[in-house]
């Protein structure tokens, strides 16, 4: 099974 | 003050139609050189980076910076009232309350004017470095947009597959399987038809296809879709504006 990451994994915050 | 007159509402129409599904609030960012729009959707695995330039515009003027907060349900109920070929005018003051949202046809004998009340939206930018990618993709937009469709009636998930020779979209589903490979192709009389596939390294990245069905709502957008790759990373999904760009950064799935 997959499992889904997020984009804050890799964009930090400004 | 922001005055921002579009030749025709169409493009601000599509703009709307192609993110409204994927974020519901978002901040418009007007400065001289145009708008921008930064929105990450609700799960945080789709964000949206949207440039309309100064050169999209027939009129266009800004001052000072001014930031549009936006309930996008709100705004495409007011920006469907206008036909595709009417002006288009934003109008919003220095700190405005709300923004003004004038349609006149050609002719000039019909002037529609709304304004919609503003939202103060926290702002929450991310920080998108230029990335390096391994492999990219250029095709008509429709073709990539039936390709998602038809795959995702398979499975809840997309696999991209880039090879030297070709790109293989691919999903494996409860009931069945199914793939489309393309190879690289140039249409000398439709350039907008070939196919372009640039790859440094070969790629196999999985996605949630329901994002990716929400990413083609730009289709109508631009005539094709330039997709870039790389290993472990979000993809860039692009499509290019008259002057300005809607690009979505999906955030891929991995084994656990």
């Amino acid at each position: 099974k997959k499992q889904q990451t997020t984009i804050n994994e890799f964009f930090p915050r400004d | 003050m922001l005055e921002g007159k579009f030749e025709e509402s169409s493009l601000m129409k599509k703009v709307v139609d192609a993110i409204k599904d994927s974020v519901k609030l978002c901040n418009f960012n007007c400065t001289e050189h145009g708008v921008t729009v930064q929105a990450v959707d609700d799960s945080r695995v789709l964000l949206i980076s949207l440039l309309i330039g100064e050169a999209s515009f027939e009129e266009y003027r800004c001052d000072r910076n001014i930031t549009l907060g936006i309930d996008l349900e709100s705004f495409n109920k007011i920006i469907k009232n206008g036909n595709s070929s009417d002006f288009l005018t934003l109008i919003a003051e220095d700190s405005p309350d709300n923004v003004l949202i004038i349609f006149e046809d050609k002719k000039k004998d019909r002037v529609s004017e709304y304004s919609l009340k503003l939202m103060d939206l926290d702002s929450d930018f991310l920080q998108i470095d230029d990335m390096e990618f391994d492999a990219t993709i250029t095709m008509p937009s429709s073709e990539f947009a039936k390709i998602t469709r038809d795959l995702k009636t398979l499975s809840e998930s997309l696999q991209i597959i880039v090879t030297k020779e070709n790109v293989k979209f691919s999903s494996d589903g409860d009931f069945g399987t199914g793939n489309v490979v393309l190879k690289g192709f140039v249409d000398m009389d439709k350039p907008d038809e070939s196919i372009k596939i640039d790859m440094a390294r070969p790629i196999n990245l999985t996605f949630g296809a329901k994002y990716i069905a929400d990413i083609v709502k730009g289709t109508s957008l631009s005539e094709s879709v330039t997709i870039k790759l790389a290993d472990k990373s979000p993809a860039l999904f692009e499509y290019k504006l008259p002057s300005g760009f809607l690009r979505f950064y999906l955030a891929p799935k991995f084994d656990e």
